[in-house]
């Protein structure tokens, strides 16, 4: 059984895919995310850290089963073969969806998404490119879960945990009913990760948004 | 071949979203 | 054994990992990159096409074995056990390569190679950003590869063919002598590597930039 300390902050959606794969896998994880174990702006910067963690990323897996240490959330290392995929089709399929998310889904969420937290300055065509993206990303994903309960297989996998994550700000902040009328197999399905009790453990109660949250200056 | 790479999409901006979300939440948590 | 077509185009870096997995796996493989069979910026926009592909991007490998096709260079499926990682260690060690050439090497190495190729509007502080993460990447490079031949285990596994495939331009227009110099590790190791059989059946003969290329107006 996997097991580990993983060095975070508060509310890092990354740290939440983690988390959530160790409540499905049973991997015993620690979450040290306040001093003195880990603060973050201090630890992270520090030279004995960015010697082992050369990315200087955050969230990040200890002990991880090798010298090299990229994946800094280790959702691979925390799953199980549940998680993965117990099939090469099935394995490869939620490869797929993690790649997805990490190559289609956050780029444009973080766009439209970080100007409403204040994280960056707010670009009009920018945010309104994202938008489109974000309708094509929920349009595939709409398709998919047309006659599925999860994104691979019959259920919870890394493809789910991983997508959900992705999507987390994006129903949390801007994705008011009106914009995701048109996905509800998206939105069922979203509800229906999000209220397994793994999630919810890590998630608490996530609520999505009313109304489209607007840049914050 | 290079007109089709420029078709490509490609996340140029990440590095700077990078930064951006990584001195926010270093900002948030004081 | 996997076979299918993979449709592309000529030159496409990201084809070129599918192609090395599938000369080291054996499957067999056909490529589709001239018309009648596939046109760019035809083919892929048709509406045939789109139904099937929604991400709509290329390479794509026909048939993918399963209905949803994301991954679209499907290197996972051409591969084999040994190029995935046989050990779970391994496995996770591979995907945590193929993750960071994506996430990592892919947008700066695109941002500072782009202008070079004439495909991109040239930005001086962009690109001065982008060498900058270079150097960063081909340190960590650098680091790993100081005890080790190749990425993960003592084989070339996708792990290479990835970070490779992410390196080829910048090593093809701008990485000269002296920018390489700080990182022979890394040369040594991309060398090893297109020099091996599979990957010249692919790449050819692949030479190393003698003058960083300038903004090709």
């Amino acid at each position: 059984m996997a097991a580990g300390t993983l060095y975070t902050y508060p509310e890092n959606w990354r740290a939440f895919k983690a988390q959530i794969a160790a409540q499905y896998s049973g991997a015993r994880l620690k979450i040290a995310s306040a001093s003195p174990a880990f603060t973050f702006g201090q630890t992270n910067r520090s030279p004995a850290f960015l010697s082992n963690f050369p990315l200087g990323k955050v969230s990040i897996l200890m002990p991880f089963f090798n010298s090299c240490v990229l994946d800094v959330d280790g959702i691979y290392q925390l799953s199980n073969d549940a998680l993965r995929g117990s099939t090469p089709q099935d394995s490869a399929q939620v490869l797929q969806w993690v790649s997805f998310a990490d190559s289609e889904i956050i780029p444009p969420a973080s766009a439209w998404v970080f100007p409403t937290l204040g994280i960056m300055q707010f670009n009009k065509q920018a945010t309104e490119q994202a938008k489109e993206e974000v309708k094509r990303i929920l349009a595939i994903l709409n398709q998919h879960l047309n006659t599925r309960t999860f994104l691979v297989g019959e259920r919870v996998s890394l493809a789910d945990i991983t997508v959900v994550c992705s999507l987390l700000w994006l129903y949390k902040q801007v994705l008011e009913p009106a914009f995701r009328q048109p996905y509800p197999n998206v939105t069922r399905w979203f509800l229906t990760c999000v209220n397994q009790p793994q999630f919810k453990a890590v998630l608490g109660e996530v609520k999505l948004c009313e109304k489209m949250a607007q840049f914050d200056a | 071949a290079a007109e089709c790479l420029a078709q490509e999409r490609i996340w140029f901006d990440k590095p700077r979203y990078d930064e951006a979300e990584r001195q926010f939440y270093e900002r948030m948590n004081g």
